[in-house]
């Protein structure tokens, strides 16, 4: 379902190139569950955003359900993203100045139908987050809102789900929750690809895929679960 | 050196009262080393910022110093700040539009002689960023934005750290660097108080004080470290 060609992401930085990404041959399965860990700057966030069609790679092909994504057209691209894609970022992205109930409603707003906010509150309860539905970011704490990011990334029943650090900001038992929350929504067929830096929540992937100075340095399937 | 005493923050929220914090009696004494821990939304971060002198309590008082803050006038708050205590917030606040070492040079603007770039440039090494000076943060991924916050809260020297949340985007190896740096500052002398969700690094402290919906659960001291 998702596959890159030798993917490369060069910045070029002043007269320096900073290279995130170096030859990156990366394939996920329908179904998958992979866990990217590797240290700060190691290039994550940057195969995330490729593999999420929020930016394009220097070097190489990026083949989304066997399509070459650089032929696809903007407009295209933004439809993925809205309905294919449900994608949480390390930093949230929140819309500041929106109610959690209205920035989760947002990638509702992409569909035919009128956005269905009753989807929405029902994403936000599953994140544990009923009780904040009116909340703006900046008058919740920082765990929540990274689970209104979470459950933006959900409510529109996406196929895959790439969730860059989903539980940095979330003590065990909310992570745990969160983690069983991933793991229904594989078992229903998702496909889950996640960045972490904990290995606890890396244990809850079938597969462990880990980056170092912008390369894949290993690629191990987990354990029973 | 810190003393809150029934210290509580209630905020209005249309007709609902949200207690982030209640009855609040928190004490630290001058190079004590404290980790504060706790479920997302249990006022961690709501506790920190009042700690940091950048909010008031609602009921409560807040003594620093022995010096009853409410009582400091806005211009004595903004030098303390600056000068005494160094915050790493928990979503960087970084400025979007300046490099990390301009970043970084910031609270170093508030004291009497000009501003020493030196000491800006030894912090960012400090955290492993020597290569990253002249990056924006929205060139930097999320874990190098982190320790940008952190060296910027200690190139002041100040006597006391407040770090909410320092390695949450940090993988192993750098967050044991990290409370690596943090120990050593420690043993120097400096008082530190940070938050963290991970267990590993709360037993780098000396004390670990729980939080639960608004209140101390528990305080406990840390064996050996
Ligand atoms: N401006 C506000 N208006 C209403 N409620 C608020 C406001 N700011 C914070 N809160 C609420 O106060 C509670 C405590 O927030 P706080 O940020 O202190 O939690 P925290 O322990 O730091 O959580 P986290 O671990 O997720 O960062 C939360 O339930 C939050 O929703
Ligand atoms: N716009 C940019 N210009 C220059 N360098 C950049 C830019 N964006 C990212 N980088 C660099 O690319 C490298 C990879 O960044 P990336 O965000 O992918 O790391 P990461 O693995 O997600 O790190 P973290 O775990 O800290 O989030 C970093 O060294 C970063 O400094
Ligand atoms: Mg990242
Ligand atoms: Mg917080």
């Amino acid at each position: 379902i998702i596959r890159t060609v030798k993917v490369s992401k060069c910045y070029l930085f002043g007269i320096t190139e900073v290279h995130a990404l170096v030859d990156v041959d990366f394939t996920v399965k329908k179904g998958d569950f992979v866990a990217i860990m590797g240290p700060s700057g190691s290039g994550k966030s940057t195969l995330m955003h490729i593999l999420g069609c929020l930016d394009r790679p220097s070097k190489g092909e990026y083949y989304l359900n066997g399509i070459l994504v650089s032929r696809l057209s903007d407009h295209e691209l933004a439809s993925i993203r809205a309905t294919k894609i449900g994608f949480v970022f390390q930093a949230f992205n929140l819309l500041p100045r929106t109610t959690a109930l209205d920035n989760v409603t947002l990638p509702l707003l992409y569909g035919r139908q009128r956005p269905n906010k009753k989807l929405a509150e029902e994403a936000l309860k599953r994140v544990g987050l009923g009780d904040r539905m009116y909340h703006k970011p900046g008058e919740l704490s920082g765990g929540q809102q990274q689970r209104v990011a979470i459950a933006r990334a959900l409510v529109a029943n996406p196929a895959i789900i790439l969730a860059d650090e989903p539980t940095g900001n979330l003590a065990t038992r909310q992570s745990e929750e969160i983690m069983q929350l991933f793991q229904e929504l594989n078992d229903d067929g998702i496909t889950i690809v996640l960045v972490t830096h904990e290995a606890e929540i890396g244990a809850h992937a079938k597969r462990i895929v880990r980056f170092l100075d912008g390369r894949i340095f290993s690629d191990t399937s987990v354990e029973q679960r």
